[in-house]
């Protein structure tokens, strides 16, 4: 996965991300494709969640799949979650969780608690940092504020337990804040280095070009782009605007 | 091209095409919870199978054919889903006789981002 938020030089702030999955679960020799990518685009739909016929928030989901990885509280915050794998990772939650340790919440119940009742990026950003969970996260949260010290967007890392680092967009670019499947302090694996490219692509488009059609693009631009990308959401808080592409990568493209 | 990979920066992939557009539903949060998503789902159930039926093939694969874990999902799931916070057990058991798939199975697939961080 590849998440950013992002602001243009009038402060709108933006946030966008491929979703990627299906690493290792089956690979079509004949399509070059993963089985379980293939399987999941189809299952990709909008959710417009209301409460007395009002929005509460909008989500990028699975038909089937009630949790959130992708969503907009319109005019407050954006939720985007990244996978972190870790050796302390969700099997060892869900084991806890048959044997009756229940302590744990699991991720994308809390994202979609956090998505319903937070009124704000700070209150997210609060529920997101301490509540222990099943399985390890990264959450990229964007707000409604861009000036100074009250800019709003971070990624915030979490543990199983705890929360390893909460990194904010104004001490990691200034306009703009990147997370894909590594912790942000280590070097990515250089066989799945996504996170140069982006860096490399969102220098190219400089801050003038932030909008929803030079991040799609960003997110478009192989290897950020590759054949694990199931779709493109792209968000922008103040409107609640939420639209979504389905992805593919036709050949040449990396297989992740 | 080998590891690791260089960028290819685009700018020209806006608008894609509108084939590559999702549908949206509304979900209303009025409803009791098992009612929330019959209505996102109804049709969704062979798609949803085909998937589950990739990640259990693949679970198999990986405990070297044995079918242990794949029995425990279908045999267990419902009682698992008992151990899940409301409203979340009983929309997925809307969801289940929405879709005729196994509780066992609609459980698995909520949780499967737990499952595969491994």
């Amino acid at each position: 996965c590849t998440s950013i938020v992002a602001q243009d030089p009038k402060g709108t702030l933006y946030h966008a991300r491929n979703l990627d999955f299906g690493l290792f679960l089956g690979w079509d020799i004949k399509n070059n494709t993963w089985a379980v990518t293939e399987l999941l685009r189809p299952l990709v739909i909008i959710v417009d969640f209301q409460k007395g016929g009002q929005t509460v928030f909008k989500s990028v989901n699975f038909a089937g799949y009630i949790g959130i990885l992708t969503a907009i509280k319109p005019k407050l915050f954006t939720l985007t979650m990244n996978e972190r794998f870790n050796k302390d990772g969700g099997y060892i939650g869900l084991m806890e969780w048959i044997l009756g340790e229940r302590t744990g919440q699991w991720m994308g119940f809390l994202t979609r608690q956090v998505m319903e009742s937070a009124s704000g990026f700070l209150e997210a950003k609060v529920m997101l940092s301490n509540e222990e969970m099943l399985a390890p996260a990264y959450f990229i949260l964007g707000g409604n504020k861009t000036s100074g010290l009250y800019q709003q967007g971070c990624v915030i890392t979490r543990a199983r337990e705890f929360v390893v680092d909460v990194w904010d967009m104004e001490s990691a670019n200034g306009w703009y804040i990147l997370e894909t499947n590594y912790d942000h302090w280590s070097a990515p694996l250089f066989l799945d280095d996504r996170r140069t490219p982006a860096h490399h692509c969102m220098g190219n488009m400089t801050q003038q070009g932030v909008s929803i059609k030079g991040l799609h693009n960003v997110l478009s631009s192989r290897p950020v782009l590759n054949k694990l990308t199931t779709y493109t959401a792209l968000m922008q808080v103040d409107s609640g605007h939420l639209e979504v592409w389905l992805q593919y990568c036709p050949d040449p493209c990396i297989p992740w | 091209q080998i590891p690791p990979f260089t960028e290819e920066c685009v700018d020209n992939a806006y608008p894609p095409p509108e084939s590559r557009k999702v549908p949206s539903y509304v979900v209303n949060l009025d409803l009791p919870a098992a009612q929330r998503w019959t209505h996102v789902v109804k049709n969704k159930g062979p798609e949803i199978k085909k998937l589950l039926d990739e990640f259990k093939s693949f679970i198999s694969d990986i405990f070297n054919g044995s079918q242990a874990i794949v029995n425990f999902i279908d045999k267990e799931g419902p009682a698992f889903d008992e151990t899940l916070p409301q409203p979340f057990a009983d929309e997925m058991r809307g969801i289940a006789n929405a879709t005729g798939l196994k509780l066992g199975e609609i459980v698995f697939f909520n949780i499967f981002y737990e499952f595969f961080t491994v």
